[in-house]
């Protein structure tokens, strides 16, 4: 052990293990998250070549097979809990985003979501048995986060009762879809749904787009890797071009929506059932926030501990540079922001679980505000974090730019957070779009409720700017 | 000037507050910039893509306002007196932190006064000699499997050059002594200077 960290250790004021506890949730949690990272961390199958030292086939082969030997021991332990399950894979991938990461994260929770009975029983089995192994084809090369904007057509038959699949335009190729370039055999498309010449907005598609033993691309399918980024090397992120490739109706995803056998429409109950689904992915980017800061901040402050350098008072000894008062200023109030966006994560996850519970029994009323703060908070956490990573990076000197800190890995595993899932900006207008809403309501004299109830108060107090 | 607001800066409850009322006045300020452009007969689509900066400065205030409402929530919860004094340290330095890099907003909603923010940035500097003690284990506390952080600077030992060089004779372009390249350029160079 290093003196200088076993001396700061010595210094400390209070039970280190008790606040790991409370981070964790209990010290049961703690326990548990333990066992799981000490299964991973001690099995041979998932030892690895350092990706620094490999090439891109070389790092994306070594991901699909740890991702292979991860799906057959998760089974092996009978590990079924969600978040135990999410922390066994980022033990195993060390946190490196992987090939096959969407099918668990979004084409099987699309499945479970958007399946009506019978398709379930078709597609739940292959899927979770990885049969086929699927990713979620949305975002296209000149559309994202508006989505109705997207150009990719689903064109119904009546006579076949087939659907025509068909990217219109350059613009209209699926672009970016972890898994899509050489992963996946099946994709989840969105599609703008096109029936009895009236058009429906974007719906689900199951589409098969390689052969199950060959792996070859389907005909009408041109698919394949967009090419090396700047992080996510393990992941194949792929194009999808459909040429006019027809698809049966049943595979279009009608637990809410329907095309009937003559192609009527029937529309969904609601318009918010798709924010369920936002509001749960932009919770788990809060959290993922919450882990990235936590780690380059731990990077940070464990180096300045040993780092010494310069002097302060002249003739003695170089001191540790998180003596530096400029260096507590850099990161001791990012130390503090990783523990609120811990906390943060902490609450829109339990928050998530309470109203989803409610959504199950058909309230959607705290929904808009539940999707209007996760998309706010998506934003706020993830531009802050990507930030202040950089600001840990640049605290370490130069080896802050080596591969071996790791601190380049995690930024460029991280910064695609304030672009995906909703591009911040458009994030934070929806957010103003729900406070613009309870302004007016609460200036109407209407009683607001919720973490916006302050726009009341403001209008009581007449809070007005004051000229300082 | 006007009477600003009774902050104390070392009462968390007081901070909150304060952020609250950042919120309020610059979502009062976007929804009065929404009503100006409507009275210039702006389209409602135009009023408000003319106001976005002010709609997202608002929804960047009351999302900071959450985050400083959700760790002043959660200390209420930390039983534990020794971690509730160093969690109360880090949650008073994140709510300072975050007025000293927006005084603008505090300044110009006559929340603060000029006084008010020299005195925070005293106070900043006392929580930082205060945390110095801490830090380590606060980031110890995170727990983050040396595995799972992968990295030579912040292995839990603090092990740091050691690794560091033995990382660097593992890269591949150190596999052999002398690289091909010199056999099949640097050498002919010298032939043919």
């Amino acid at each position: 052990m290093n003196p200088d960290i076993a001396r700061e250790r010595e210094n400390a004021t209070f039970d280190v293990n008790k606040l790991t506890n409370i981070l964790d949730g209990g010290p049961e949690k703690t326990a548990r998250r333990r066992e799981i990272e000490s299964l991973v961390f001690s099995d041979p199958d998932f030892k690895e070549d350092d990706p620094n030292f490999l090439s891109r086939s070389e790092r994306y082969d070594q991901a699909v097979r740890k991702s292979v030997q991860m799906i057959l021991k998760l089974r092996e332990y009978g590990i079924a809990d969600p978040e135990e399950i999410q922390h066994y894979k980022s033990m195993v991938s060390v946190n490196r985003p992987e090939a096959m990461g969407l099918h668990f994260a979004m084409f099987l929770p699309t499945l479970y979501n958007m399946c009506d009975p019978e398709q379930s029983r078709k597609w739940l089995p292959l899927a979770e048995s990885c049969q086929i192994v699927g990713t979620y084809a949305q975002t296209e090369m000149g559309h994202g986060t508006h989505l109705r904007g997207l150009e990719t057509t689903a064109t119904y038959d009546p006579a076949t009762q087939e659907f025509v699949l068909n990217s219109p335009t350059v613009s209209s190729i699926k672009w970016w879809p972890g898994g899509l370039g050489k992963t996946s055999n099946y994709a989840i498309v969105l599609a703008q749904l096109y029936s009895l010449g009236n058009c429906h907005g974007l719906h689900a598609f199951i589409v098969q787009i390689r052969d199950i033993s060959t792996h070859k691309p389907l005909p009408g399918i041109v698919v394949g890797d967009i090419g090396p980024k700047f992080g996510f090397h393990e992941v194949d992120n792929g194009f999808l071009k459909l040429e006019n490739v027809r698809i049966p109706r049943e595979n279009m995803l009608m637990k809410y929506s329907k095309v009937e056998p003559d192609g009527s429409y029937v529309k969904p109950p609601s318009a918010k059932l798709t924010y369920g689904t936002m509001v749960f992915i932009r919770s788990m980017i809060v959290g993922a926030s919450a882990v990235a800061l936590a780690k380059a901040s731990t990077i940070a402050i464990r180096y300045s501990a040993v780092r010494h350098q310069s002097e302060i008072r002249a003739g003695e000894p170089e001191p540790q540079i998180l003596d530096y008062q400029t260096q507590q200023y850099k990161l001791f109030p990012l130390l503090a922001m990783a523990y609120a966006f811990k906390f943060v994560g902490q609450y829109m996850k339990q928050t998530y679980h309470r109203i989803s519970e409610d959504i199950n029994h058909g309230n959607f009323s705290e929904l808009p505000e539940l999707h209007a703060l996760s998309a706010g908070l998506k934003a706020f956490t993830t531009w802050e974090t990507n930030s202040a990573i950089e600001v840990c990076r640049m605290s370490c000197g130069g080896h802050g730019y080596s591969q071996s800190s790791a601190l380049p890995d995690i930024y460029v595993d991280f910064t695609p957070t304030c672009t995906y899932e909703g591009e911040n900006s458009v994030m934070m207008l929806q957010t103003a779009r729900y406070l613009v809403k309870s302004y007016r309501q609460a200036k109407a004299g209407q009683r607001l409720s919720g973490i916006v109830s302050y726009l009341n108060e403001a209008q009581n107090r007449g809070v007005q700017p004051q000229p300082v | 000037a006007a009477r600003p607001t009774v902050v104390d800066v070392n009462d968390l409850s007081s901070l909150v507050e304060v952020y609250k009322l950042r919120a309020a006045i610059l979502v009062d300020l976007a929804a009065k910039s929404i009503q100006q452009e409507l009275q210039r007969r702006k389209s409602q689509e135009d009023a408000w893509n003319n106001s976005a900066i002010d709609l997202v400065r608002a929804s960047d205030a009351h999302c900071h306002y959450v985050v400083v409402k959700l760790f002043a929530d959660k200390l209420g919860e930390v039983g534990d007196t020794a971690i509730h004094s160093v969690l109360s340290t880090l949650a008073l330095l994140y709510a300072l932190h975050g007025i000293t890099k927006n005084s603008g907003d505090f300044l110009q909603a006559g929340l603060l006064s000029v006084p008010q923010v020299m005195q925070i940035s005293l106070r900043i500097k006392e929580l930082l000699s205060q945390l110095r003690r801490n830090a380590v284990a606060l980031v110890d506390a995170f727990d983050i499997h040396d595995k799972k952080l992968n990295s030579v600077l912040g292995r839990y030992d603090g092990n740091v050059y050691e690794h560091m060089f033995e990382w660097a004779r593992r890269s591949p372009l150190n596999a052999t002594e002398v690289h091909e390249s010199f056999h099949k350029y640097l050498k002919p160079l010298r032939s043919n200077l």
